[in-house]
């Protein structure tokens, strides 16, 4: 047998880097920007204010590039930065509730790649509005996944907000396009985004705040019945002492009122008074397989979620791609497996995309445009099932579809955010969604036809 | 801003479990099948007998599937037992050679999942030759990655090996037919390996040993120049304290003989006498660029590899497919980034596929069939690159393409070990191999029709 080890998980992801969208050069400067540029908004969100965010890309010589993303927004607090920017699964955005980050790993990965390829630390300048600015140069100890601060000192900066620089062995010719359509339907998606990119100095787009209004906050919602597998429910009971079962259930789940207890505890056959640290483990199993297949509870609560919305989403389409016919459709929220989630879709006639028997898709998950792996992903798989031809898309109209997934968890495929999972719940909303597109395509297509007939007369 | 916070990874993994093939209860039963049977044949090999693996599936009511997976292996030293099982990024194939395993999470996904959807522990029984039985019952403590140890007892057993109990929620009849085209292609790809399936009790498939030499035990290599990323060579030359640059270079990487060493000094411009711990960060640096981009050294050493050889190959899928002809081609070892790799193929007319313009193509990776998200992996993308009309294939002869590739590392997608990344070295061996295919095919495929026109006239 051979020896024995654990390994960090930075030495997990450092080994695998092509899991988290770092496997070649260009994918690097892509990468390296999306995670920036995600974290800069959600930070914009969070302080209330319009993100105005900023990305310039140096190509210093061939092969090293390095990428700067600043930002208006909340500022890192001092003694969060090391870990937050140098240490793998660590962050503030663990909670159940819709953002654009999730795992604590993107811009450490970043950060890492950038270390492994040019020495280079990761420099970060952040000011939050309760202090003055402050200028860190940290590297990663992979092995240990934690922070080597290099420097760390005040610095003047106009107000709260952070800066990142990230020094990588990037292509940035190959990956320049991809870069750009990323960032403008960044702005399609968070239409109170603005962004702007220079690359070796020069302005190559300044776009965004196509809609004046911030989403509504979001808040965490409580678990939903769902979602209690068995891990879930062990903490929950840990948590909850000698409380009553009947009050346990009420207190931890969402769509759980007193009557649906009773009666839920009924069916079970579970006395509500018993106090839930008396449940056994066989107890506890029964519970959770009976709350995972509840029926009839309603739909889960929606604070968690910031979908685009109907007003934001046409604007936003309209303003970056002119097209000649819109419609936006959404459903839910609906939940998978616990996991509250809305999808909603606009589809525009002539947006210069190329026509063909399929619309043009882009998709987005929590707001961010995902522009790799489209392949296997299940927004893509269900654009195919769809049968176009009989809602009158042909390959000579251009017909493109803007479909958004958020949801308090999505299920990508990989830990490099750009593919999601086949799950029955979404894939079934995606689906009707699709249909309810096509029907309104079909009107808004046979009426188009007629007006050139009419045109043509 | 949010409370900031870390998360174990047995907790990333939990949350996220559809990454590593645990999305949904079909492919659970599969992917739980899939990493006990790797786990097993990699400690056959170890203990160099010839793998005899049992599976049985059983479907205790609707939806609850215990799987069982023995093995006459090298079985477990004890005190690593819970952590092998029940601790994500913990395990013995961390070193730089061919194995199936090689992120230490694979069998505790497996219990991961079961634990949470049915409450029960993994049971582990395994005897080493130096030891006699022990039973374990685990669970996993997720916040903390760390293992429960419920039972650990002394255990009679009939020899040296393992066996590994899983109960999880699971759909047997949706998974089936992919877990006995793995278990089959599984016999394919390490022709020396026998497999049994039971299902509820019933024998469903006994067979393999289709070649009865063992594979040649792999040994690690010295790392290879074009790995030498930054954290690399920091840790080598954290290693090598006051020893010259130039006997630094040829102890720590292979192909750099005491010339090679030379000459590339001169070229760099280094003292070869220096000592290794007097290099500034500057010089590690520029030594870290060198050796990535130096060339003109030769093939990388194929000791850290397990090709499965004509012979092997062939015979396997002659007794499993039966096809009228079939054709081998290999090529390499050569690297990327510094990982050794083979890629190896046989192309077989009349295997029973679907004929069709594009061969039918079976993917494997280290001796593991690879049978979902072919979408978008590198080897699929390759064949369809190729035009395989030109080399006679039409859509009526049925062409099957076995794909091997086999490295010291494999560019996984995800961590479900399921789809492999495009990398440019990798994407040009198989390219240029799926051609030299083609041209033996289109001989055999010409040779084939001008007899069946003879037979006729
Ligand atoms: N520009 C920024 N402004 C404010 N906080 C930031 C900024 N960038 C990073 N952070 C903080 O650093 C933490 C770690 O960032 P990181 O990108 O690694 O993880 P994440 O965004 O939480 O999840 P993900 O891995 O999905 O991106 C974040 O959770 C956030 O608290
Ligand atoms: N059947 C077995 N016989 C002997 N050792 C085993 C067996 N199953 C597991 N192990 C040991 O447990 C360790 C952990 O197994 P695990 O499947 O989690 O990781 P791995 O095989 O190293 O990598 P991977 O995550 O890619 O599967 C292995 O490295 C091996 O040492
Ligand atoms: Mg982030
Ligand atoms: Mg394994």
């Amino acid at each position: 047998h051979g020896e024995f080890s654990s390994i960090s998980p930075a030495e997990f992801f450092y080994r695998n880097r092509q899991m988290a969208g770092f496997g070649n050069p260009s994918q690097a400067v892509y990468s390296t920007v999306r995670e920036l540029v995600e974290n800069s908004i959600d930070a914009c969100e969070e302080a209330r204010r319009q993100p105005d965010v900023r990305v310039s890309i140096d190509e210093e010589r061939s092969g090293i590039v390095r990428v700067t993303v600043s930002d208006n927004g909340t500022g890192v607090p001092y003694g969060e930065v090391p870990n937050a920017f140098a240490r793998v699964l660590y962050g503030d955005k663990f909670t159940a509730r819709q953002r654009r980050g999730t795992f604590g790993l993107g811009v450490t990965m970043a950060a890492l790649y950038g270390q492994i390829t040019t020495d280079s630390p990761v420099i970060v300048v952040t000011q939050t509005s309760h202090t003055i600015g402050r200028y860190y140069q940290l590297l990663i100890d992979i092995e240990n996944n934690q922070p080597v601060i290099l420097s760390d000192e005040s610095h003047e900066r106009e107000g709260p907000g952070t800066e990142v620089t990230i020094r990588l062995k990037g292509d940035l010719n190959r990956s320049r396009e991809r870069v750009y359509d990323y960032l403008q339907l960044t702005t399609v998606a968070s239409p109170h985004a603005h962004v702007e990119l220079a690359i070796n100095g020069s302005s190559i787009m300044k776009m965004g705040w196509w809609h004046q209004i911030l989403p509504a906050p979001t808040t965490a919602s409580k678990p939903h019945p769902h979602g209690a597998d068995l891990e879930l429910l062990r903490r929950l009971v840990a948590d909850a002492g000698e409380r009553s079962l009947h009050s346990f259930l009420v207190e931890s789940f969402q769509r759980m009122g007193t009557r649906t207890a009773t009666r839920f505890l009924k069916f079970l056959a579970i006395n509500p008074r018993q106090a839930v640290n008396t449940l056994g483990r066989g107890d506890i199993s029964r519970l959770s397989s009976a709350l995972r297949s509840f029926d009839g509870l309603g739909r889960p609560d929606g604070k968690c979620l910031s979908p685009i919305g109907k007003n934001a989403f046409l604007a936003s389409i309209e303003s970056v791609f002119a097209p000649s016919a819109l419609t936006y459709g959404s459903r839910g929220p609906t939940e998978w497996s616990g996991n509250a989630f809305i999808v909603e879709s606009v589809a525009a006639i002539g947006t210069g995309a190329r026509a063909a028997d399929v619309p043009t898709l882009y998709r987005f998950a929590n707001r961010v445009p995902l522009l790799y792996d489209s392949g296997e992903d299940a927004l893509t798989k269900m654009l195919k099932r769809v049968n176009w031809v009989q809602y009158g898309v042909r390959s000579t109209t251009p017909v493109s579809i803007f479909l958004h997934l958020c949801s308090t968890r999505i299920p990508f495929k990989a830990a490099g955010k750009q593919s999601i999972a086949s799950l029955p719940e979404i894939e079934h909303e995606v689906l009707s969604l699709l249909r309810e597109l096509g029907r309104s395509l079909k009107k808004t297509l046979k009426r188009g036809e007629r007006s050139v007939r009419d045109a043509q007369k």
